[in-house]
C-alpha cells in the first residue's frame, strides 16, 4: 500500500458515496447510466471472485465487499426504488458491444488461461469501458447536474491515481501487471475530455454543459 | 512479472 493507492481507492469511494447520495437526496437516478452501472457492477463481482478463495487483507476484503454491495444497492435504486425517474430513452447505449469485445479479449489476452484468472482479465477490461454509456448519456442530454460531475471526477480520478501506484509499484517493489497498466491507461484517457470540462467549467461555479 | 501471484489491488 502507497499514498497512490490509498488515495485512489478513497478516490474511488467517494465517487461510489457521492453517486448513492445524489439518488436518495434528489429520490431520482436522472443523467445517471443504468447501463454504466451494471457494467461496474458486472465488473466488481467477476473480479472479487478471489475473495472466497484467497485472502488478502481485512482491507481488501472489506474494501471488495463495500464495491460488490454499493453497486448493487446503486442498481436496486435505479431499476426498483426510483425507476420512474430513470431516464431509458437516453440511456441508449448497446452494452453488448462492450461485453463481447471485452470478453473475447479477455480469452486472447490473459495471464493464464483459467475461469478465475478469464473472468479478473475480462473485468479490468470492461472497467476500462464502462463508462463510455455514462459518456455517452451525457454527450445526448448535453449536460449533467454538479454533483454527477463531482461523481464523474472521482471516478476518473481513481484509475489517474492508480497509474501513479504502478508507477511507483514498478521502481519501489519491481511489480508490475501490464494487463491491469494497459487498460487503467485506456481508462483514464478516457475521462481527459471530461476532466478538461470539470476543471474549466464546473470547478468555476458553472454547470456542465457541453457546446451546442 | 508476478503471472500468478495474487491480485493484490482493487
Amino acid at each position: 500500500m502507497n499514498i497512490f493507492r490509498l488515495a485512489g481507492d478513497l478516490s474511488h469511494l467517494l465517487a461510489i458515496i457521492l453517486l448513492l447520495i445524489k439518488i436518495w437526496k434528489t429520490r431520482s437516478c436522472a443523467g445517471i447510466s443504468g447501463k454504466s452501472q451494471i457494467l461496474f457492477a458486472i465488473v466488481y463481482i467477476t473480479r472479487y471472485l478471489d475473495l472466497v478463495t484467497t485472502f488478502i487483507s481485512l482491507y481488501n476484503t472489506f474494501m471488495k465487499l463495500v464495491f460488490i454491495s454499493t453497486s448493487v444497492a446503486t442498481l436496486y435504486l435505479m431499476y426498483v426504488k426510483f425507476k420512474a425517474t430513470y431516464d431509458h430513452n437516453h440511456d441508449s447505449f448497446r452494452i453488448e458491444f462492450l461485453l463481447i469485445p471485452c470478453f473475447v479479449l479477455a480469452l486472447l489476452i490473459n495471464t493464464a488461461f483459467t475461469v478465475v484468472e478469464i473472468l479478473w482479465t475480462f473485468s479490468i477490461y470492461l472497467e476500462a469501458v464502462a463508462i463510455l454509456p455514462q459518456l455517452f448519456l451525457v454527450s445526448k442530454t448535453g449536460e449533467a447536474e454538479s454533483i454527477t460531475s463531482h461523481y464523474l471526477f472521482a471516478l476518473g480520478s481513481y484509475r489517474a491515481l492508480y497509474l501513479l501506484n504502478w508507477i511507483y509499484r514498478y521502481y519501489a517493489e519491481a511489480h508490475y501487471d501490464p494487463i491491469a497498466i494497459f487498460a487503467g491507461a485506456i481508462q483514464t484517457i478516457l475521462y481527459c475530455d471530461f476532466f478538461y470540462l470539470y476543471i474549466t467549467k464546473v470547478l468555476k461555479g458553472k454547470k456542465l454543459q457541453l457546446p451546442a | 512479472v508476478d503471472a500468478d501471484a495474487d491480485h493484490d489491488e482493487l
